[in-house]
């Protein structure tokens, strides 16, 4: 697979750029986190594209970013699970 | 409180993602 580059990700429609964004994370994310991917994935998501891009070509950064993302999930799981509300 | 990431954040679904072989 060619590497995902900023001028092929600016010919996308905006909302498809999430996309090729997230087709291109996922697997690295769900190598790590089989069962958090899609989540995770969707967390990632939400950083701006220029540093998601950035995390692709740095499997450092985007471990640490893997490692964070679960980290809030899991405080967030603990606080909904602790709440019971409704 | 240094996270920004939501764990409210919308599942990605991948449309083209195959398991490895």
């Amino acid at each position: 697979q060619e590497p995902l580059t900023a001028s092929m990700l600016a010919a996308a429609p905006p909302q498809e750029q999430k996309q090729i964004l997230g087709e291109r994370l996922y697997p690295l994310i769900h190598a790590m986190h089989p069962f958090l991917a899609g989540k995770i994935t969707g967390m990632l998501l939400e950083i701006d594209n220029s540093e998601l891009l950035l995390m692709l070509e740095s499997p450092e950064s985007l471990h640490s970013k893997i490692e964070e993302a679960v980290a809030v999930l899991q405080v967030h799981q603990m606080s909904e699970s602790s709440h019971k509300s409704a | 409180r240094k996270s920004t990431l939501n764990p409210n954040a919308k599942e990605f679904n991948p449309r083209s993602f195959a398991q490895p072989k």
